[in-house]
């Protein structure tokens, strides 16, 4: 009972919706 | 397509990694700086003491896991561990691309985001990089994973580029932009010119305390570094030295009275040198970076055995414990029969052979002489058997024994045998006996004694029937003449007187 839990509410995200890179993807030409 | 011509077509750089042969290969420096705290670390050999760790050991991603650092360095025994890898706080899912101790654990199909990496041959490498690149078989990438916004390049803020290379979507710039530019707890890595991984975080509260990206760039760049990206910050910002967390995390806990570090996804991990392979072929310890093999097995890999096979002949084994011989061989390569008496494994054991008997090295069976038999050849061969295992059969009479070895009968040879003495007096005897006949040789044979014998008995025959028939002839011809009795003083009476006698035959005067 004495384990703490994070409320995961200090959150840093750069991109709108979720908290990680989720758009253009590159491929060699 | 946007970024500056200097950089040409190339969209990542490159940095050879240190190779500090020395026995310590990390310097972490705590750092208060203005209303900055943090840890600067370095690593001097980061190919073979950094490791990107899922959550909770391999497998972590595919489980969406989320683990303390703590816990996930705890599977690792890293030194020190920080946060790195971006993650969904809803579902746990790891994101980008992540290469984990050289195993591709999740491919974001070139997803354009900043990469720090370190390939097969040691090359550090920061930057974009397409999926080809990502999957590369020559020089794979050992560990590898992703961050947003690149924050030096070549040792220039890349800041602004970054930007555009990673958000390709207005309406999410603005997103991008705050996050560059909001004051939080950041984590980061990068390198220096000697090829050092550079770890850095700073604690912080987004809008309250910490740093912005600029604020980061300025201060690694300072610090000598060359390319770093940024990872992932925020309350997911936690570094962990020798297990235990050592920063100030901003999450809050469910009281609120405690801030509380964050489950979070990959762990960038700063271990003890790996050997090769990793578990010294499981006949050795690794030692930082070296294998320290157990006795009988040969460095570097502990793979090999110390003595080679052929060095144990045709009757040894090669072991961990050197050549083990074949029952009944011996030597340091297993190449000298047991000395006489002993056999068995190693030569261990007494044999128990008598009466001249050799014994079988390996398994220590009785080769008996002739005239012997027995498991230890402590048997003289019975009466009336000779020769190797006493198999043959003696050819003397029933009386005389004949000699074990040779099978010759003689007489005296078991004389030392008390039951024997009797017979062999007998047997003695009989020789002497045929020997005396057939030193007396006769001058007639026996046919012609028979034919001798028979003819006087035919003679003698002969005679006493012509006898018999004469007499019995004389018997039928004339009558029995009477006897009579005279003295022989008449007989012997005067001349003169004649006719007083009266003359008798002359038979009568035989009588």
């Amino acid at each position: 009972k004495h384990v703490r839990h994070s409320m995961d509410d200090d959150l840093l995200l750069p991109y709108a919706g979720t908290h990680g890179p989720s758009h253009s993807h590159r491929h060699v030409r | 397509d946007c970024q500056p011509l200097i950089y040409g077509n190339l969209t990542h750089e490159t940095w050879p990694a240190s190779t500090h042969p020395g026995v310590s290969f990390v310097k972490s420096k705590a750092f208060l700086y203005k209303n900055w705290s943090g840890h600067i670390t370095e690593v001097y050999d980061p190919l073979r003491t950094v490791s990107v760790l899922e959550p909770g050991g391999p497998g972590g991603c595919k489980e969406f896991r989320r683990e303390l650092v703590e816990t996930t360095a705890k599977t690792r025994k890293c030194v020190i561990a920080q946060n790195c890898g971006f993650f969904n706080t809803h579902t746990g899912q790891c994101l980008g691309n992540i290469v984990s101790d050289g195993r591709q654990v999740k491919n974001s199909g070139g997803v354009q985001n900043a990469q720090f990496g370190i390939r097969e041959d040691g090359t550090l490498v920061f930057g974009y990089l397409s999926e080809e690149e990502v999957l590369d078989r020559i020089n794979p990438f050992v560990q590898l994973v992703s961050g947003v916004v690149w924050l030096l390049r070549s040792g220039k803020v890349y800041i602004e580029e970054s930007i555009r290379a990673e958000c390709e979507k207005t309406q999410e710039t603005g997103n991008l932009q705050r996050f560059v530019d909001v004051i939080s707890a950041r984590t980061a890595v990068g390198h220096d010119t000697e090829g050092r991984l550079i770890l850095f975080h700073v604690d912080g509260k987004t809008d309250t305390r910490g740093m912005n990206l600029w604020e980061v760039a300025e201060l690694l760049k300072e610090h000598g570094v060359i390319n770093a990206i940024n990872l992932d910050g925020g309350g997911s910002s936690t570094y962990v030295l020798n297990g235990s967390l050592a920063n100030f995390p901003s999450d809050e806990c469910e009281d609120k009275s405690w801030y509380c570090p964050r489950a979070v996804s990959t762990v960038l991990c700063v271990h003890e040198r790996l050997c090769q392979p990793e578990d010294c072929s499981q006949h050795g310890t690794c030692v930082n970076g070296q294998c320290e093999c157990q006795p009988g097995w040969a460095a570097p890999t502990c793979a090999n055995l110390t003595c080679q096979p052929s060095a144990c002949g045709e009757h040894g084994l090669c072991t961990s414990d050197g050549c083990v011989c074949d029952a009944g061989w011996r030597g340091v390569n297993c190449s000298q029969e047991c000395t006489a008496g002993f056999y068995g494994d190693e030569c261990k054991k007494t044999c128990t052979c008598v009466n001249g008997g050799s014994c079988d090295p390996v398994r220590g069976r009785c080769t008996c002489r002739a005239g012997f038999h027995g498991d230890s050849c402590e048997q003289e061969c019975p009466l009336g058997f000779y020769g190797l295992h006493c198999l043959q059969e003696c050819q003397c009479s029933d009386l005389c024994p004949c000699d074990p070895v040779s099978g010759s009968c003689n007489a005296t040879f078991r004389s030392e045998r008390n039951t024997s003495l009797h017979r062999a007096g007998h047997c003695l005897a009989i020789q002497m006996w045929k020997e005396w006949r057939e030193q007396e040789k006769p001058y007639l044979s026996e046919q012609s004694w028979v034919v001798i014998t028979a003819t006087l008995a035919a003679v003698l025959l002969t005679s006493l029937i012509g006898n018999l028939i004469q007499v019995c002839g004389k018997c039928k011809g004339r009558p029995q003449q009477e006897y009579s009795y005279v003295p022989l003083k008449e007989v012997n009476g005067p001349r003169d007187s004649p006719n007083r006698s009266t003359m008798q035959p002359a038979k009568a005067l035989f009588q």
